[in-house]
């Protein structure tokens, strides 16, 4: 299976 | 802020509208910028207009601006075409004031827009060295996201040295679109340019492709910036004023 995955692991939270 | 051409920030109003309904915008002395998430944290946005790049342009103290995007979009859409706009916030005001002006100055709109008060979450984004850039004409990129939904709801796009590969599959069977980097450059905006430090095979869901999309009409190109395990950064200039950067998280093997 394909999952999309989200933005925060990629970005760091401000 | 004043633009001569009203029509480019209804353009970018477009561009971002369908992938955030409201945001936060923050202006300062340098210009307008903007950073939101889609609802599901999947996509983001980055906005800069440079102060420079407005007919005029005055900001005394920084000010952040919650905006209904879905709201401005339905007044800039009164707007003539070859409009002049002003938008105005004044100290102390909850509203702000978007005012068109006909080019031969024979008639005067004026609206006030209540503004928001929005959670906003920013995301520092950082600097990357991706493995692969491609320019190629942001119509035909908007082609290919319409022609790859038919096919299935992800896309994998590839890229070798010759060219890059948009391909996708489901239930009805599977198509590709192929594009040549351009050998002969006569059009820059007709050029299909394709630097590549490592070859790279990444998913992503055409959905949010095609809402990025939107913002097209900004720019004759448009720019791709792929690296593994990276979201992709999708690029449209703002004429010599800024750009608008939409940012997505990759579709990962489970």
């Amino acid at each position: 299976t394909v999952l999309q995955s989200d933005l925060y692991p990629y970005f760091d939270k401000l | 802020a004043r633009l001569l051409h009203g029509s480019i920030f209804a353009k970018v109003i477009e561009g971002l509208r369908e992938l955030v309904n409201e945001a936060t915008w923050e202006c300062s002395g340098n210009g307008i910028t903007l950073q939101a998430m889609d609802s599901s944290h999947v996509a983001l946005v980055s906005l800069v207009m440079r102060s420079e790049g407005f007919e005029s342009y005055r900001c005394d103290r920084n000010m952040s601006l919650g905006i209904s995007l879905v709201s401005m979009s339905k007044v800039l859409k009164t707007m003539g075409k070859d409009d002049s706009l002003t938008i105005r916030v004044n100290d102390d005001s909850d509203s702000i004031i978007i005012a068109m002006e006909s080019q031969n100055q024979d008639k005067f709109a004026d609206y006030e827009l209540r503004l928001m008060d929005l959670d906003s979450e920013h995301l520092g984004i950082p600097d990357t060295d991706y493995s692969c850039a491609i320019k190629m004409p942001s119509s035909e990129f908007s082609r290919i996201c319409r022609d790859m939904s038919i096919m299935g709801d992800s896309v994998l796009i590839c890229t070798t040295k010759e060219g890059v590969k948009f391909s996708a599959k489901g239930d009805l069977g599977q198509g590709s679109i192929r594009l040549v980097q351009t050998t002969n450059i006569e059009k820059e905006e007709e050029a299909v340019i394709i630097e590549m430090k490592e070859a790279v095979a990444l998913t992503f869901a055409v959905r949010y492709l095609s809402m990025f999309c939107k913002a097209a009409p900004l720019s004759p190109q448009v720019g791709l910036s792929l690296s593994e395990d990276t979201p992709l950064m999708c690029e449209f200039k703002i004429a010599e004023m800024g750009h608008v950067r939409f940012y997505l998280a990759p579709k990962i093997e489970d």
